[in-house]
């Protein structure tokens, strides 16, 4: 997305959504196809899939595409955009689910200006992480969940899930490998941007220990000054991180120890995966490149979003599921070939 | 009590900086995933006997059944996708009542669920995502995922029959009617349709089962020789 030629994505300050790949391939399809795909030095970044994905017809979404993720505890909309509210019974917070990636710092790491990000150091180039482009690929609706799915060219997948009788609202993604072809190592993280006012302050459990307030930019013992303002500002989340104001808290819940912060107004981000290409010289000796059969690993992992009203003093309801995550049921498969349903 | 000390020793390597925090060598890691893995499977020997156990005079006697534990993290379970009765035996380990939703990896098809008083629960199909591109993806024959909720005690086992109901399904009566011109013996066709495909017995159950027109049932091979 960075290098298409089209006046509609000039303004490179907007994020490239869904909406966007629709107005582009309307523009493909006005025009010859067959002379647009031969002139590919109008789009340097795109490759033969790509060029297929936007010419054919049946991946086009409808511009007044519409839906709702919906049980007896919420409401999700959903557009070409993808999650947009969250609707319950007493209000509505606005949702958007997106992921980013950061690109790793590479060094020589004789100072610590010239550090590469690596398996210890977290040092992004930036300081706004690039937007990924989604795509929607299906919603389904049955008597159990009903589901949005979306996927991201830079290999990355996320299924939007509502379950009857559950009060939460499940993400499921699958990432990788993180391709590194332009010799660049990069770090997936995803967004949950929500309109509640945390004044840059926001809640991690401490390696389990207890939740323990975070501020944006701050240190509770000493007046401090950040030479890595976004690493600077990511804590450990071992099973849940949350934001709130005064009638709204988000938590979200995760499977596995995360790296977590809350760099804008009323967004949680969570790492999701790592692969970069330069060691640290903090010791490991090696870059931080997984090449589980010879691509890269793939992670899969789930993320639930509890939204609660702070007022209603549910936090043993949450603490619950906050163990039940981690604690899930063991499930143990039988062959019964032999043993009939009467039998049985 | 000494499978459980590996596993206890296991947890022990695991405690390093490195293994919490993922900062060691990509051997490493794997060493460790060795290590945690085989600690773990060995460790279910203790769950395996005592579900034997309870289970030993009922018709789920350890010779007829082996509990097999399927993560299910990457969709794919041996027993689920080439079975078409299953049983899933399901423990929560948490003390409170846990509603659950199970995704169990399975081949395209019509599933029913019962729960353990016999009763059939409300279960759905959905399709497992192609993968992003054409990267490599598990190695596993599940096209689906059966998704039920399953309602677990506290620290209660709980058991859930699933079987197919049937391999093919898109036939009508029509096509039985007209395969039945081919070949003028209804009976016979009604017997090779219930020793292979489907529970069905008489007329009627088709009829309630099968309503609507689709695609049409593959006629067998006939001499091409005979004007049809």
């Amino acid at each position: 997305n960075k290098d298409i030629n089209i006046d509609i994505l000039k303004d490179r300050t907007d994020n490239i959504y869904v909406g966007d790949l629709e107005k582009i391939m309307k523009e493909v399809r006005t025009e010859n196809r067959r002379e647009r795909k031969a002139e590919k030095i109008s789009y340097p970044s795109l490759n033969e899939e790509e060029m297929r994905m936007l010419a054919d017809e049946s991946m086009v979404v409808e511009r007044s595409y519409e839906d709702y993720l919906e049980n007896e505890y919420m409401k999700i909309r959903v557009d070409n955009t993808g999650v947009t509210h969250m609707i319950l019974p007493d209000r509505t917070t606005n949702l958007k689910v997106q992921m980013y990636y950061w690109t790793g710092c590479y060094g020589n790491n004789t100072d610590t200006t010239f550090r590469s990000s690596g398996a210890y150091i977290f040092r992004p180039q930036t300081t706004q992480p690039y937007p990924m482009t989604y795509r929607i690929t299906g919603t389904i609706k049955g008597p159990v969940l009903q589901e949005f799915r979306a996927e991201a060219k830079e290999n990355a997948a996320s299924v939007l899930r509502v379950y009857n009788g559950l009060n939460y609202f499940v993400h499921d993604f699958v990432v990788g490998p993180i391709p590194v072809e332009d010799k660049v190592g990069k770090e997936y993280v995803v967004r949950y941007e929500t309109n509640v006012v945390n004044n840059g302050e926001f809640y991690t459990d401490s390696n389990g220990r207890q939740m323990l307030k975070r501020k944006l930019n701050e240190r509770p013992q000493w007046n401090l000054t950040l030479e890595e303002p976004v690493a600077g500002n990511y804590y450990p989340v071992t099973n849940k991180i949350s934001i709130e104001d005064n009638n709204t808290r988000i938590s979200i819940l995760t499977d596995r120890s995360e790296g977590g912060t809350s760099l804008e107004e009323g967004d949680l981000e969570l790492m999701l995966h790592r692969r970069l290409l330069h060691d640290d010289a903090f010791g490991v000796g090696e870059a931080l490149n997984e090449t589980a059969g010879g691509v890269g690993l793939v992670m899969r992992g789930t993320h639930k979003l509890l939204n609660l009203d702070p007022r209603n003093q549910q936090e043993v309801e949450e603490k619950k599921l906050l163990l039940q995550t981690h604690l899930k049921p063991i499930v143990f498969v039988s062959d019964a070939e032999n043993v009939d349903y009467e039998t049985w | 009590r000494f499978v459980l000390n590996e596993l206890k020793s296991a947890m022990g390597v695991m405690q390093h900086h490195d293994a919490i925090t993922g900062t060691e060598k990509e051997h490493v890691a794997h060493d460790y995933e060795r290590l945690l893995d085989a600690a773990i499977e060995d460790s279910l020997i203790i769950a395996r006997q005592a579900f034997n156990k309870i289970a030993q005079n009922s018709p789920l006697k350890p010779a007829l059944f082996s509990y097999d534990r399927c993560r299910f993290n990457e969709s794919s379970c041996p027993t689920s996708e080439a079975s078409e009765k299953f049983v899933l035996t399901i423990y929560n380990p948490v003390g409170w009542n846990v509603m659950e939703p199970i995704h169990v990896p399975v081949l395209e098809g019509q599933y029913e669920v019962y729960a353990p008083n016999g009763d059939k629960i409300t279960s759905q199909l959905i399709d497992i995502p192609a993968p992003v591109r054409n990267i490599p993806t598990r190695k596993s024959n599940a096209t689906h995922e059966l998704v039920f909720i399953a309602k677990l005690h506290p620290l209660g086992v709980k058991q859930f029959y699933v079987k197919k109901i049937t391999k093919i399904t898109k036939i009508t009566k029509r096509d039985v009617m007209k395969t039945n011109d081919y070949y003028g013996n209804i009976n016979d066709y009604w017997k090779n349709l219930h020793d292979n495909f489907v529970e069905i017995h008489n007329l009627d159950d088709f009829d309630k089962t099968f309503k609507s027109e689709q695609i049409p049932l593959p006629i067998p091979k006939t001499d091409s020789k005979v004007d049809m």
